[in-house]
């Protein structure tokens, strides 16, 4: 049991190093904290990060920007290790700058070669990366509408 | 597999029967603030039973009904149906029903094909899909940030869970 | 003292209703849910409001948009209970869409008339209501560089 | 009243001495992920006394000196100042200055008008140009998350601090 778990965090450690340095220039990894005798019940997962060749830095005093990718790429890494045929994003672009979100649109359109990425975003880069749009609005006291999807 | 078509009957903000068709690859909703799209994304967790009525911002079931419930009868429900495209071109649904008494009372049903079955049963079948309720395939608003303010230990289990 | 409270309490309450009003198309109030004895220091304070013409919502179930703004209304509420001579935002928008980013933008612009406003945005609406923008940059390696003033 | 210098040293991600004017009215100020603009926000809390080092994302105030300090005494110092252009045209500032000796101890020192005074003097005066530590004029990133998820209680207790 001990074993599945440092099977899990050795496969998301190197998922999170990789997804990382694609989406921010940068250098990140996963450090399990845990006591001496390998009890891993009282272990602590820290995302230690140097975005952009900053030294290392913990989390706490990163910016809104950084933040985000790290916990997205920690995100990611998860994903990657349990691979699904279909995933849903709700504005997860909210704290990126244009050139983020540029490329965390085009790792997306990337992983969207395999499998079904259904993501909602305000964000323009996002969008134009996209196959196509579905619109939804709601008039003033009626219901939401579904509209157009464009490609 | 991919998801084909999403169906939601008055869920939420959603009136009668609204249809979405999906297409593989990348696709992206968007809209006004409050116009109805992370709702898109709680319909998808209602019919496959993946998150509590909390994870859908709902304090209790009940209100997942759309508020302008009038069908005479004096009860009121929702039905959210997911349809997806299988690797061999057939069709495969999940469905969800919440029927809600006058006094309050509810119950909720899940259909696998139109059939009954136990949300074990519904999840059993999801795995088989590779689609997990203590997966992140779903990244809901407010997520990251949730990710970001975690304790250590609180991120390790996420690991433990998916061990 | 309870005195002073409850003054405080009405003043916020009632600019809390104009400038949600003027942000939101809407209508919201603030609510003390307090005991039968008048016993504020168990009292409880809540954000109610109907953005748009929706029925009555709390805070948990309204749209990350629709929560934003009845947030910020709050904080400006309290902005306008005891002014300052100038404000500093980071980001206040993130949640926002275009056309709500642009009404808090004239918002601000109006307020501007009467004290100063340093405002941390990446958004398109927002840095074209300014008088101004001060670009801030940091190449890799480097120190912050705080950039031309555009007029 | 309105702030018309702000004068940063080696203060987070800034270096030797920063300018930064300022008019009044409407100013944005923007630019990429981690250049540098909360941290602005943080050096304005920073010389005013507004925040605790949390407030400015730090875990003790020595991290708020820059990272690149090697001025050979083995200690390390950042200061800011703070120029408001008062109401009849005069100028009045407040600086503050953070002393890290290279065992680690530190010293902070206030300054208005380029005298030494304490903490308390100096929220005195603010007061007087209507700045206050519990107020909201300084909304940081994050500050809107945290009143949405604040308890009832809580929110009451701004109220609270402010009559
Ligand atoms: N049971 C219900 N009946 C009617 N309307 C509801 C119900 N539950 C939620 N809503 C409405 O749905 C709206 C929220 O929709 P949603 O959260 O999907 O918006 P959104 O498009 O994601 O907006 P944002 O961009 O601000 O996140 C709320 O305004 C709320 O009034
Ligand atoms: N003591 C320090 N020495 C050097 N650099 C520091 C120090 N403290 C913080 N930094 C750097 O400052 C950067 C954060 O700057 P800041 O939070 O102002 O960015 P920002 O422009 O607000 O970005 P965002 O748009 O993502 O919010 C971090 O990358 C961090 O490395
Ligand atoms: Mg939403
Ligand atoms: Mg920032």
């Amino acid at each position: 049991r001990l074993e599945a778990f440092h099977e899990a965090f050795d496969a998301v450690n190197e998922n999170f190093q990789t997804i990382f340095a694609t989406l921010s220039d940068g250098d990140g990894y996963l450090q399990l904290d845990k006591s001496e005798d390998d009890d891993i019940s009282n272990a602590s997962l820290n995302l230690i990060a140097h975005p952009k060749g900053k030294p290392v830095q913990r989390l706490h005093s990163m910016s809104g920007g950084e933040k985000s990718l790290t916990a997205l790429s920690f995100i990611f890494a998860l994903q990657r290790y349990r691979p699904s045929p279909f995933y849903a994003f709700d504005e997860v672009d909210m704290f990126l700058d244009g050139a983020n979100v540029q490329r965390l649109a085009t790792m997306i359109k990337q992983q969207a070669e395999q499998a079904q990425f259904i993501v909602v975003s305000l964000r323009r880069p996002m969008i134009e990366a996209a196959a196509r749009t579905i619109g939804v609005t709601q008039a003033r006291g009626a219901y939401t509408q579904v509209l157009g999807i464009q490609l | 597999v991919h998801v084909k078509r999403l169906e939601l009957s008055r869920f939420k903000s959603f009136g009668q029967t609204t249809k979405i068709p999906l297409l593989p690859g990348f696709t992206v909703v968007s809209g006004p603030n409050g116009s109805g799209k992370s709702n898109i994304l709680d319909a998808l967790l209602f019919a496959l039973g993946l998150a509590s009525s909390r994870g859908m911002r709902a304090e209790r079931l009940p209100d997942l009904v759309n508020h302008n419930q009038s069908n005479g009868k004096g009860s009121a429900e929702t039905t959210v149906k997911v349809t997806f495209a299988l690797d061999d071109e057939t069709e495969w649904s999940v469905a969800r029903r919440l029927r809600v008494t006058q006094e309050g009372k509810y119950a909720s049903t899940f259909y696998i094909n139109d059939e009954t079955c136990t949300q074990s049963q519904l999840h059993e079948q999801l795995r088989q899909l590779r689609i997990y309720p203590e997966g992140y395939n779903v990244v809901l608003q407010g997520d990251v940030t949730r990710i970001i303010s975690m304790n250590g230990r609180e991120r390790r289990e996420i690991i433990d869970e998916l061990a």
